[in-house]
């Protein structure tokens, strides 16, 4: 069978669909300081899968954790359009379990196209393999 | 740890892969 660390290289989504390679890859993104990256990734998948009674609670967690400070990597990352819709639905009475889906994707393209591709030449990943 | 940061913990491990 093909080993874990070669199906890492295939796709950002086989690395993240595996525990080590997640690990691995997060630990990469702390070294270079941008973790929030792939934390805010899962964050937003968890967040389609909450229970409506906490929905409200995390989705202003979420926000004021990664958006609201336009210092962090992510909030730097993502549009400013999608900020704004992201602001617009936090106040609302009804989330939308996929309010977060357009960030997600801007900022997994983000990864495909820079941290990614970096983690696949890294020391640490070379170590690894 | 405060009760947000669980929240958002908990969220971020309940999407993350788990042990092969």
């Amino acid at each position: 069978p093909t080993p874990p660390y070669l199906k890492w290289a295939e796709s950002l989504h086989s690395l993240l669909d595996d525990q080590d390679g997640t690990n691995l890859f997060r630990s990469f993104l702390c070294q270079e300081g941008c973790e929030d990256l792939v934390d805010f990734w899962f964050a937003c998948s968890g967040f389609r899968q909450t229970s409506q009674d906490k929905r409200a609670k995390l989705a202003k967690v979420i926000y004021r954790k990664y958006i609201v400070d336009g210092s962090g990597i992510v909030s730097r990352t993502i549009k400013a359009a999608t900020k704004s819709f992201i602001r617009d639905c936090v106040g609302k009475p009804h989330l939308d379990p996929a309010m977060f889906e357009q960030a997600q994707t801007e900022i997994q393209a983000m990864m495909e196209e820079n941290t990614y591709p970096l983690f696949l030449k890294s020391d640490l990943y070379l170590e690894y393999t | 740890m405060d009760s947000e940061d669980d929240l958002l913990q908990k969220c971020i491990t309940s999407a993350m892969p788990k042990q092969r």
